[in-house]
């Protein structure tokens, strides 16, 4: 039996060896039974992205390209695995999105390139790749990296989706406001006792929830900032569809509503350090459609301003609000259909598509941009609870 | 280590759909 004997850390050159009958061990044990919730919890974000940049590191330097291939293909395999078993799973795909994002930094943080070595301590040059050049293994890691990053938007819109019409319309917050009901109409929330449970409240704790495990993940700032504005995409395109679809959310009250509720979006965006994220100008064709909800619509001086105000809402969405307007008071009246042909004839020359509804289905194209780590792998050690007993310290 | 100066070796990587057919080391997971 060998004895572990403790060494200094500065003794740890940042590789692990491992046998390669050992390959798929390592793969099960730190990819396909590793539980986001278990103990990954108290591991340093990106730690099996580390491990397995480690053990990746030790068969580049006995100059294995076998051994190397071998490991890319079963970590990537197993990630992809992992995500095809677990996939609807919010935690295990953001998990595996910040590690494969993280393998990824590694690779080129580590590759010898210089334009990837400009944040590298003299340590960290040291524990550069010698004998491979992984650039194509890279853009395979890139690949899969946008595949997870689009599982991963979609689980969370699932998430957020039956939340949005609810929180975001339907409910009201506004005291003085809600008292007043446009005249004539149903309340249709009645009906679906589901929907009616959820308020703006909910939305902005579902985002925090999704912040926080992300942050826990040590996903790249960067593509924080991608995932929120994707979010804020989707509730400001759920929201301004449904408007758009129903007369009871057309009324000066609601305007009021929305922009209140876009307002604690605004604030929650403050609170989380991303009004540079882009997520605020995604909710602008929302922003627009509850100011038009609230100005007057009445002379040729009202069509000029709305016009110039709704720059980010199409000639259909417009005409469909005004059109579907309703007066919460007698001392309102709908919008006059001379009025609506002014607008029209106004914005005639306006390049744009047909369409009324927002494409819920559109995603942003993401971007990874490369995020260097400080962290010295030879002072990375494995807590036992991964069971990766069979990995030595080298 | 004396720092490395022999050129790396360019790894030809298959693309991330035909890793699937790769698959090396991936154990069945048991029902």
């Amino acid at each position: 039996h060998p004895v572990n004997i403790p060494r200094k850390e500065k003794d740890f050159q940042g590789m692990l060896e491992y046998k390669k009958e050992d390959e798929s061990k390592l793969v099960k044990n730190l990819i396909l039974e590793l539980k986001p919730r278990g103990v990954a919890v108290n591991l340093i974000p990106g730690l099996p992205a580390y491990i397995l940049f480690m053990c990746l590191r030790h068969a580049d330097y006995i100059n294995d390209d076998q051994k190397v291939r071998t490991l890319l293909t079963s970590t990537i395999n197993g990630i992809k695995k992992i995500l095809k078993k677990r996939g609807d799973d919010y935690e295990t795909v953001s998990f595996w999105l910040s590690n494969t994002c993280r393998f990824l930094h590694c690779l080129k943080q580590y590759s010898g390139e210089e334009s990837f070595m400009k944040h590298n301590t003299p340590r960290q040059n040291e524990h550069c790749l010698s004998n491979f050049d992984l650039a194509e293994y890279r853009q395979v890691l890139s690949d899969l990296a946008i595949q997870i990053y689009q599982q991963l938007v979609k689980v969370m819109e699932n998430i957020l989706q039956p939340m949005i019409v609810s929180g975001m319309l339907e409910h009201e917050t506004i005291q003085g406001v809600s008292g007043v009901k446009p005249t004539g109409l149903r309340k249709r929330t009645s009906s679906i006792a589901d929907e009616g449970t959820y308020t703006l409240d909910s939305i902005l704790r579902q985002l925090n929830s999704f912040h926080s495990t992300m942050c826990q993940h040590g996903t790249d700032p960067e593509l924080i900032k991608q995932v929120i504005k994707q979010m804020f995409y989707i509730i400001g395109a759920v929201t301004l569809n449904n408007l758009l679809l129903r007369k009871d959310m057309c009324s000066w009250s609601k305007g009021m509503q929305i922009r209140y509720n876009v307002s604690q979006l605004e604030e929650w965006l403050r609170d989380k350090n991303l009004m540079t994220s882009g997520a605020k100008e995604t909710l602008e064709p929302l922003i627009q459609a509850a100011q038009l909800l609230q100005v007057k619509k009445k002379t040729d001086e009202d069509a000029e301003a709305i016009c110039s105000m709704c720059n980010a809402l199409s000639t259909a969405q417009i005409v469909k609000v005004l059109n579907l307007y309703t007066p919460v008071n007698e001392f309102e009246e709908r919008v006059s259909v001379s009025f609506i042909r002014t607008i029209q004839i106004r914005l005639r020359d306006r390049k744009e598509s047909p369409q009324l509804l927002m494409d819920t289905k559109n995603i942003y194209p993401v971007t990874f941009p490369f995020n260097p780590s400080s962290l010295a792998l030879e002072t990375i050690q494995i807590p036992s609870s991964l069971n990766l007993l069979f990995l030595t310290r080298v | 280590r004396p720092p490395q100066q022999r050129p790396r070796v360019l790894l030809k990587a298959p693309t991330l759909a035909e890793m699937d057919e790769l698959n090396i080391s991936e154990e069945e997971e048991s029902p």
